[in-house]
């Protein structure tokens, strides 16, 4: 995945079974993003594989004022990295609960 | 405690904590 500047990590051990899970997402080079962040403190939120897109997340961390609406979409890009790794990991390791 | 909690309208719960030294890329 590019380096956005923004990690994004499971805030929880992952066992394949339950849909949400805890992400954990803070800003290490503030210098990649266009807008100021507001700290540069660690979001931990819940996040549903199934129902939810990471543009909602993404969104609703601009409306709540972590980010400049102008870094919408490089949030929305690490979180939807992460997804992508854990589902993919999700398969290799529980392709039966899958 | 150093955790701000910060709920969306959507509900969604934001629960901030400061970042851990060691996870802070060198600026």
């Amino acid at each position: 995945a590019e380096d956005t500047g923004v990690r994004v990590e499971l805030a929880e051990e992952d066992h394949g079974r339950k849909s949400s899970i805890a992400l954990r997402l803070w800003v290490e080079d503030p210098k990649k993003l266009k807008g100021k962040p507001k700290d540069n403190g660690a979001i931990e939120f819940t996040f549903d594989l199934e129902k939810e897109t990471p543009d909602d997340v993404a969104q609703e961390m601009v409306d709540s004022g972590f980010f400049h609406e102008s870094d919408v979409k490089i949030v929305a890009k690490s979180i939807r990295d992460r997804v992508a790794l854990i589902q993919w990991r999700r398969e290799r390791i529980w392709p039966m609960i899958q | 405690s150093s955790f701000t909690q910060v709920v969306h309208s959507a509900g969604r719960r934001f629960i901030v904590s400061p970042v851990p030294e060691s996870r802070l890329r060198e600026q």
